[in-house]
């Protein structure tokens, strides 16, 4: 199928398993055609999916299963479609893309969330002219706000499941989110939040786990922290 | 230029193995 079949296919107003069945296709093209080809899905493409997913996340309860697989498989496809500099710079460009991932945080969809974290850290270290933790952080803290919480709740709220890869996104975006912080006090100021809302006793527990993608976000946790007691 | 293409699979394969945090 050609992008342009996709993009009419994402303004036919799909629901359910027809919609599910059509990402789960895009998403196949987007990860196996050239790069002219996801270009040819284009910006036009992206805000299709973002409005979607958008629109799904509003209206979770009304269809929650398969509203949640959808969402998924969306996020599915903005990482294939951000795996190239062109999908990535779009992505960047659009207003809504880190504020609708930040949204999928969502602990109770454990394996969602681990996607979306991991795209959030990835975007969070690219080097990039702008600095994307702020903005990472930034839709972060506006989503806590609207939601009345605590900005890093939902990460750890993620530590408490009984889901390794979960818990290992969640760290693995807490370093990201950390290591880009050029300045001491503002590095030092994110872990203590996160301390007082309890990573600290929850690390005594997750440090038992054995898991090499753990254990390698521990040691960069403590090490950077490390670094950054002596330097103060 | 406009064509790299595995960006984020890079991003995500340096972050799993800690290299994306390694002190400049």
């Amino acid at each position: 199928k050609s992008a342009r079949m996709y993009i009419q296919e994402l303004k036919s107003d799909y629901r359910d398993t027809p919609l599910l069945s059509c990402l789960e296709s895009l998403r196949v093209s987007l990860n196996n055609n050239p790069v002219s080809w996801v270009q040819n899905f284009g910006a036009e493409g992206l805000a299709l999916l973002l409005n979607l997913l958008r629109k799904l996340q509003e209206e979770k309860d009304e269809y929650p299963m398969m509203g949640v697989k959808c969402q998924h498989e969306i996020i599915r496809c903005l990482k294939a479609y951000m795996n190239n500099k062109h999908g990535l710079t779009s992505m960047l460009e659009s207003e809504e893309g880190i504020p609708l991932l930040v949204r999928a945080i969502n602990p109770t969809v454990p394996h969602m969330m681990v996607d979306a974290v991991k795209l959030l850290s990835a975007i969070s270290i690219l080097e990039h002219p702008e600095n994307l933790h702020e903005r990472v952080l930034e839709a972060i803290t506006e989503e806590a706000e609207k939601r009345d919480i605590e900005r890093f709740q939902p990460l750890i709220a993620g530590m408490t499941i009984q889901n390794i890869a979960l818990k290992g996104g969640c760290m693995q975006l807490i370093n990201a989110l950390i290591s880009r912080g050029e300045e001491l006090d503002f590095r030092i100021h994110i872990r203590s939040e996160l301390h007082r809302l309890g990573l600290r006793d929850l690390l005594t527990e997750v440090r038992t786990i054995e898991n090499e993608e753990l254990r390698v976000q521990l040691t960069v946790f403590d090490e950077q922290a490390e670094d950054d007691s002596e330097d103060l | 230029e406009g064509d790299e293409t595995g960006i984020m699979d890079g991003l995500l394969e340096a972050l799993q193995s800690g290299a994306a945090f390694k002190r400049k």
